[in-house]
């Protein structure tokens, strides 16, 4: 984990945030 | 270190503008950052190492591919692969969110739902790195050229590893196009013909000396 740099870290956080956004908006479940 | 946190951000908010205010559909954008690796430099025997240019992950944007039916779909992963490609983003769900087994905003779904071969691509990309020179994104800056792929069969014919893994993770467009202090690289899951809109966009953005 502390090997991983700073910037691929941020970049993978917000990929994956981002991920799941598109995951719940196009969810048939989503409200 | 706010400094460091402001030049971040920018880069972000550059590549996502660079995308989502293109007329063209494009499925993501890396900068790949010159910097340099002094592990790999040779010592001269005087504890003075060298050091070896190299274009390493900066950050980059992932928009997605845009739903069309008519649109022709990729030869479909073993279940095995795309069960390796799910465990692999749980466990970097779990890793980002501290190793407490939690996830991103505390959600399970991204970890169940699959993953995507653009997705995998740009996963993959942020293990990699080039030397100057070498791979499309070293090609580009090493030349001073911008390097346009379109259509599988440019980048299946490439003579770059990254374009050919490219097309097997269904870009049908790849383009690097080298700045001040890296490389700009899009890619696409359509076919997007060269234009200078773009490369005049990219220059605007990441390099300082024109005001980006």
């Amino acid at each position: 984990e502390g090997d991983l740099p700073i910037a691929r870290r941020k970049s993978l956080q917000r990929f994956l945030e981002k991920r799941k956004e598109r995951i719940v908006s196009t969810s048939p479940y989503s409200p | 270190p706010a400094h460091s946190q402001a030049n971040e951000d920018t880069l972000q908010q550059r590549l996502q503008a660079l995308i989502e205010c293109a007329r063209e559909s494009w499925t993501y954008a890396v900068f790949w950052q010159l910097s340099y690796d002094f592990a790999a430099g040779e010592d001269d025997g005087g504890g003075n190492s060298s050091n070896t240019p190299l274009l390493a992950w900066g950050d980059g944007y992932y928009k997605g591919e845009e739903e069309k039916p008519m649109k022709k779909k990729p030869t479909p992963i073993s279940a095995a692969e795309q069960e390796h490609r799910k465990r692999v983003v749980r466990e970097l769900n779990s890793l980002i969110s501290g190793g407490g087994g939690g996830t991103v905003n505390g959600g399970d779904e991204a970890g169940d739902e699959e993953v995507t071969d653009t997705e995998w691509f740009f996963l993959v990309s942020m293990t990699q790195s080039f030397i100057n020179g070498s791979g499309l994104p070293g090609q580009a800056f090493s030349n001073s050229q911008t390097i346009w792929l379109s259509g599988s069969n440019a980048l299946a014919g490439s003579s770059c590893e990254r374009a050919r893994q490219g097309q097997v993770y269904g870009l049908e467009t790849m383009v690097c196009i080298p700045t001040e202090n890296g490389v700009v690289e899009l890619g696409s899951s359509e076919i997007i013909h060269q234009n200078s809109d773009l490369m005049d966009k990219v220059n605007s953005f990441f390099n300082p000396s024109n005001g980006g």
